[in-house]
């Protein structure tokens, strides 16, 4: 793979959302995929409804937590996503209310991308943004900078939060992972994680995949 | 030698006139020589060993609060109250006492206090006139102050400030230990989620089912082979 890659500076990364006080992060990841996604296939970047899987996907558990490889079935179940715009974000379950009709963007199937870190940032860039999900050790308290927690503080069998792993580089020879998360702009460094790269810190590289168009 | 559960708050049980006794003991012992103004007052106790020697040995940790009374009091009361901000300033200390009930006598054969708040364990090296808490407990409230204004939290009483200060200080020190072991550049501290429990930021922000549930199977991406 390229020595850096950044899919922000190539048009196919949407604003920072914000998931507010509900466990819908897998929503958000993988919306942020697709998003990508459409992007590379289509040409054009749209802002995608993480609303339309709280309310419609049926297997998760809205805010109480899902799963993406369960989102991207239900996403072909129910015929695509609408925009962000059709069908806001509200932080809470609703009913369905997922028109057809309003559809924006649709995906054919999914794929799981392997654990080994040269090949996911092969693959990211050259295909885009990828759905992860890892381990949130520290986190709550992550303001900048590459953080790199010790293993047994931050171990990849305590997956507990999905996010889009959207580039990669190095910083002063550190070598990181550039993270969008879903938890506003005023998190972070403008909404974005930083993680140490290489050595699959806090279990980044355990659930890598995608939606495929 | 009776080895008694390691922890125990004082209002669990009021009856035990024996423990208490130890622990007014100890409680007047830090306050004569402290060297402080305000008198402190017993909060809870941990790691309690009682041993039958000469008399009977008591080893004991000992959680010291701060009240409003003054030790230049003419009298000062049995039920001072606690001040409002006791919890965030414990005193923590370490007692080895020896009591001759039969002679109502008492032998202090050890102390050891450390100001550093719940967590922290005396060190051999501290002792009752160590640094004060008050530098500490000033920036951890002109930290909050900031946390509440920009981030614009709201309360609904002075009862939950209160108890949202004391994790907001309790969470400070945690991202103090996290930042310490980061073996990155990564800077940690005060967020917007600073006067969250770990728990109720695991119960809000997070997703329990990602290691719970075994992900639907998918087919495996083809690696890319050219350049």
């Amino acid at each position: 793979p390229p020595a850096q890659w950044d899919w922000r500076e190539h048009g196919a990364v949407t604003e920072v959302k914000n998931q507010g006080m509900c466990g819908s992060c897998w929503a958000f990841s993988v919306t942020g995929n697709i998003e990508g996604q459409w992007f590379l296939k289509k040409g054009s970047l749209l802002s995608l409804s993480e609303q339309e899987l709280v309310d419609c996907d049926g297997v998760d558990m809205a805010c109480g937590g899902g799963l993406p490889s369960n989102a991207y079935e239900a996403i072909e179940k129910l015929g695509g996503l609408e925009s962000e715009q059709d069908y806001s974000y509200l932080g809470h379950k609703e009913p369905c209310s997922f028109s057809t009709n309003k559809v924006s963007a649709y995906i054919n199937s999914s794929v799981e991308i392997p654990k080994d870190e040269t090949q996911i940032a092969a693959w990211l860039a050259k295909n885009g943004p990828i759905s992860i999900a890892l381990n949130a050790f520290a986190m709550q308290f992550y303001r900048k900078g590459i953080s790199y927690p010790f293993r047994i503080l931050c171990n990849p069998w305590m997956i507990d939060h999905a996010v889009l792993l959207v580039g990669y580089g190095d910083r002063d020879g550190k070598p990181f992972w550039a993270i969008k998360n879903s938890w506003g702009t005023d998190w972070g460094e403008e909404g974005y994680y930083y993680l140490h790269r290489g050595t699959g810190s806090c279990g980044m590289n355990t659930m890598c995949s995608s939606a495929v168009i | 030698v009776s080895a008694l559960p390691p922890v125990r708050w004082l209002q669990e049980d009021p009856e035990d006139i024996e423990l208490k006794t130890v622990l007014r003991l100890a409680e007047r012992e830090y306050n004569r020589v402290s060297g402080r103004e305000d008198v402190y007052r017993a909060l809870r106790l941990r790691d309690l060993r009682r041993q039958l020697v000469s008399g009977i040995r008591y080893d004991f940790t000992v959680f010291l609060g701060r009240t409003l009374c003054k030790k230049e009091d003419e009298e000062v009361p049995d039920n001072c109250s606690l001040h409002s901000l006791a919890s965030l300033m414990e005193i923590q200390c370490r007692y080895s006492m020896l009591v001759f009930p039969w002679v109502n006598e008492t032998k202090v054969l050890d102390h050891r206090c450390s100001e550093e708040g719940v967590s922290a364990e005396p060190s051999s090296d501290q002792d009752v006139d160590s640094v004060k808490p008050e530098d500490e407990l000033l920036e951890t409230l002109s930290l909050f102050k900031d946390f509440v204004t920009t981030y614009n939290k709201k309360y609904k009483d002075d009862e939950e400030a209160l108890m949202r200060l004391q994790i907001f200080s309790q969470n400070f020190k945690k991202a103090k230990e996290i930042q310490e072991k980061d073996q990155g550049t990564a800077e940690y501290g005060v967020t917007k989620f600073s006067d969250l429990t770990e728990e109720e930021f695991r119960t809000l922000y997070l997703n329990p089912l990602l290691s719970s549930q075994p992900s639907r199977p998918m087919k495996m991406a083809l690696a890319p082979t050219d350049p």
